[in-house]
This record gives structure tokens, sequence and C-alpha cells, in this order.
């Protein structure tokens, strides 16, 4: 499933 | 990326190496809470096993990497390399009273109801009170070593760099908000504006970092 929120930050 | 959090997630190394330095050249970690980098150790546990099946970037796999090995290393020195220098009777702040709400926040508010997200979830609004031994010890002594203040300037404007990040990539990624993530950096930056303001009126100004009695 996809994450609603890319969590591309640290 | 844009220049916020770079310069954030900069702050954030740079709050480590000066916590480092001040380990290794004072051979000692007198005024450095055990349970504040025991709790940023399960932060980035809990946070970053996506290294293991999702890549963002380079610079994001090797920032995570350094992030978890530094802490563990901190525990490390803390735990074996300097013991005797840590005196436990002053770093009494209860952290079950922080890691059981946050788990709980977890399990209620998150991306999706799996072991990765609700993980992610726990490690942001764990960080986010993850200072407070920190600050409650601080508290307790009245005073700090001026490079320990250093340390903690570092890292209360790494998460506040955070916030005109936010601001900057809703306006520029059409609209794109993170929830879980503002709301616990708002709180995390708040914890920190009592030490702000000690440390741009004393600290910088020359003075020792003391609070009044």
């Amino acid at each position: 499933d996809n994450p609603v929120v890319q969590h591309d930050e640290l | 990326m844009n220049v916020f959090r770079l310069l954030g997630d900069l702050s954030h190394l740079a709050s480590i190496i000066i916590l480092l330095h001040k380990i290794q050249t004072t051979r000692s970690c007198r005024g450095i809470s055990f349970k504040t980098q025991a709790l940023y150790v399960a932060v980035f546990v809990a946070r970053y096993p996506d290294l293991l099946f999702r890549f963002i970037s380079f610079y994001n796999s090797i920032m995570k990497l350094i992030f978890i090995a530094s802490s563990c290393y901190i525990l490390y020195l803390m735990r074996y390399r300097f013991r005797p220098t840590h005196d436990p009777s002053i770093d009494t702040f209860r952290v079950e009273y922080l890691i059981g709400p946050c788990f709980v926040l977890g399990l209620i508010f998150n991306y999706g109801f799996n072991m990765t997200e609700v993980f992610w979830s726990f490690s942001i609004f764990l960080e986010s009170v993850a200072i407070l031994p920190q600050l409650f010890m601080l508290q307790r002594t009245g005073e700090a070593e001026t490079i320990t203040t250093h340390y903690l300037a570092a890292l209360g404007i790494y998460r506040a760099l955070y916030i005109p990040n936010w601001i900057y990539r809703y306006f520029t990624e059409d609209g794109v908000v993170d929830p879980i993530a503002v709301t616990a950096g708002i709180v995390q930056t708040g914890l920190y504006l009592d030490f702000f303001y000690v440390y741009f009126t004393k600290v910088l100004q020359g003075e020792k970092f003391e609070l009044p009695a």
C-alpha cells in the first residue's frame, strides 16, 4: 500500500 | 530538498559532533542525560528500518546510517567508556511516561495501520519529547557547561528549521503537508523556547548558562 505521506525527511 | 531542511539536517549533524567532541575532550559525560540519548536510539531504530526496503536518496540513506551509528556510539561511551562520569541520581525523569503515551499516539495517529507506519509515527512523537529528560536535568542542576548548551542549541535549531521547510514545501510542492510531523515538530521546537531564551541572551553574550534559582 502507498503511504499517504512519502517519508522522505529525516 | 530545500535550504531550510539541508541546514536543519546539518545542524542536527553538528549537534552530534559537538556532543562527541564534548565527551571526548572533557573525557566526561557530565551534564548529559543518558535517558535522552537512549530515547534518540529508540527514535532512530523505530524510524529507519525503511533503509532496508525503500531507497529515497544517497543523502537520505547516509544520514540515517550516521544517526543510528552515532547515537549508539554515544550510548556506548556513556555506558562503558565514561560510565563513572555519569550521575544517575540527577537523571531521574521517568521515560516510561513518554514511551507509553507516544506508542499509543502512534497507534491512533498514523498513515497506515502496519508495523512500519505505526513505528514511524511513534518515532516522530517520541522524538518530539525525547529532550525532556535532558531539560529536566538542566532544570535540576540549574547550570550547564557552555559546550553542552551549544549541543542543545544545535539540536533545537535543527527542529526549528524544519518548520520553514514545511511551509516552503507546502507552497512549492502542491499543498503537500505531513500533519503528524508538523504537529510533533512544532511541539518539539516549543520545548526549546525557554532554553533558547537563556542561550541567546546569556551564553552567546559570553555568560555562563545559569538558571535563576
